[in-house]
């Protein structure tokens, strides 16, 4: 299937933007924590986290694209999606991370390590898909 | 008046991808 496109950047990555953990507290985008996204899934009643492998990372068709492949959740279900490299994930354990770390720091100023095959990212799925 | 200058708040969920597994059947 056609990987998933997520070719714009939006603007929540920049460094200091201001995002409300399910509790209602408030953080910045480079303070947030693996435990941030793991409370915040266990209140929403629609969200629960999965664990994205990265599988492959391929070069996209046009620049500065890559197609990275996920094996999602425990049936390690593929999916793929389009993504600039410089399109930060969040790594369980380790923070953001993206395929050109040093484009994601100089667009966004947020600190982020190399993304790489067998890392493990925060995703979600909707509840009722499981 | 000077009105206070607003920062925009971004749910949480905004930050991470959603991917939804391929129903296999």
């Amino acid at each position: 299937s056609p990987p998933s496109s997520l070719a714009t950047l939006p603007p929540f990555f920049m460094r200091g933007s201001i995002i409300q953990l399910a509790d209602g507290e408030l953080k910045r985008v480079e303070d947030l924590k693996t435990e941030d996204f793991i409370q915040s899934a266990e209140i929403s009643s629609e969200l629960k986290i999965d664990s994205s492998t990265v599988e492959r990372i391929d070069t996209g068709q046009t620049p500065n694209v890559v197609v990275i492949q996920f094996g999602v959740g425990e049936l390690k279900a593929q999916v793929s999606v389009e993504v600039l490299m410089e399109y930060p994930f969040f790594v369980f354990g380790q923070g953001w991370s993206s395929c050109c770390p040093d484009r994601t720091t100089r667009l966004f100023e947020l600190s982020c390590a190399k993304l790489c095959v067998g890392d493990v990212c925060v995703s979600l799925t909707l509840r009722s898909l499981g | 008046n000077v009105e206070p200058r607003s920062v925009p708040v971004f749910p949480w969920h905004s930050l991470v991808p959603f991917l939804a597994p391929t129903q296999s059947d």
